[in-house]
């Protein structure tokens, strides 16, 4: 699985995931990455896109939670990741990238590292596997 | 108001083991990609164009999951699905069971733009997908042999590997021994996304 989040300089929020899905998998097995809400999200205050096992993301609706623990419970964006991450996959494994409208960025995950990369305006660029 | 901000991922997931080529070759691609995603948003496009446009790239290269390299299914086929969303206006679109179009985020994006809907799937999506005149290839374009081989090796440990692939040859041995189970299956069984 493969995903992006973006804020723009206007502050506009987008999120995208594309995927092929598990190896092995059942034929017409749908996993995560369509579903808005599970494996992507945005609205004005956040994108977020998710990858790992797809049955416990859909299940814990991971991408929209983020938003609505920004939105209810008043969390910044990293640690909306973090409740998020930790409170909503229950046994399952998975991350997930995430940006605000206010020009933040932050990442999470539960299993063994993740592929990922991030950077911002003010010039910060970090591009990691592992922890 | 904060300036921009871009995050991509390849998956999440990753052997222990896993080379340090290989390491390399996946920071080289996000790297890559982050670029491309920066010089877009110097050039002020918007967000909704620059996620579809950093998804195309990592859907082209075949390194992770998706598009050229996806993941295969019990029957050897690739079967891709994609989803984008615009927070402005929360707009939306997503495609399933897409087999033959090269760049599925950008059928998603098409199915949120000229579409009454949010999702299309299977032979909805490649009628949609003609209709549209998006570039479409064989399956067999998507199919690599690494996860030919691969494949082999989750049929062989009859399981489903999530977003993993098989550790190298030259990496299982090593991963073998390791304690860590996930999933409740040993982490040999598994590879990165």
């Amino acid at each position: 699985t493969v995903g992006c989040v973006v804020v723009d300089g206007q502050g506009r929020c987008a999120a995208a995931t594309s995927t092929g899905g598990l190896m092995n998998k059942m034929t017409g097995r749908i996993g995560d990455s369509p579903l808005i809400g599970a494996g992507t999200y945005a609205c004005d205050l956040c994108g977020v896109s998710c990858t790992g096992e797809g049955e416990a993301i859909i299940r814990g609706t991971l991408a929209r939670d983020v938003a609505a623990v920004m939105e209810y419970k008043g969390l910044g964006l990293q640690e909306a990741v973090d409740f998020v991450v930790k409170k909503r996959l229950d046994k399952g494994f998975a991350g997930l990238i995430a940006v605000s409208n206010t020009g933040e960025v932050a990442y999470g995950f539960n299993c063994n590292g993740m592929f990922r990369g991030c950077a911002t305006e003010d010039g910060f660029m970090e591009v990691g596997i592992w922890e | 108001m904060g300036g921009w901000a871009i995050a991509v991922h390849g998956g999440a997931g990753v052997d222990p083991n896993l080379p340090l080529e290989r390491q390399e070759a996946a920071k080289q691609l996000l790297t890559r990609c982050l670029n491309l995603g920066i010089a877009a948003l110097r050039g002020s496009l918007p967000a909704i164009d620059v996620v579809e446009l950093v998804v195309r790239e990592l859907e082209t290269d075949p390194f992770f999951n998706s598009g050229r390299g996806s993941a295969l299914t019990e029957n050897g086929t690739v079967e891709m699905e994609a989803s984008i969303m615009d927070g402005e206006g929360r707009r939306c679109g997503a495609v399933s069971g897409v087999t033959t179009v090269k760049n599925p985020i950008s059928l998603a994006r098409l199915v949120m733009d000229k579409s009454p809907h949010s999702y299309l799937a299977f032979s909805g999506a490649e009628e949609f997908a003609k209709k549209q005149g998006v570039e479409l290839v064989d399956n067999s374009y998507f199919i690599t042999e690494d996860n030919v081989g691969m494949l082999k090796l989750a049929k062989e440990a009859n399981t489903i590997l999530f977003d993993y692939r098989i550790p190298l040859e030259t990496t299982c041995g090593g991963a073998m021994e390791s304690p860590i189970v996930m999933n409740g299956l040993p982490i040999s069984v598994y590879a990165p996304e």
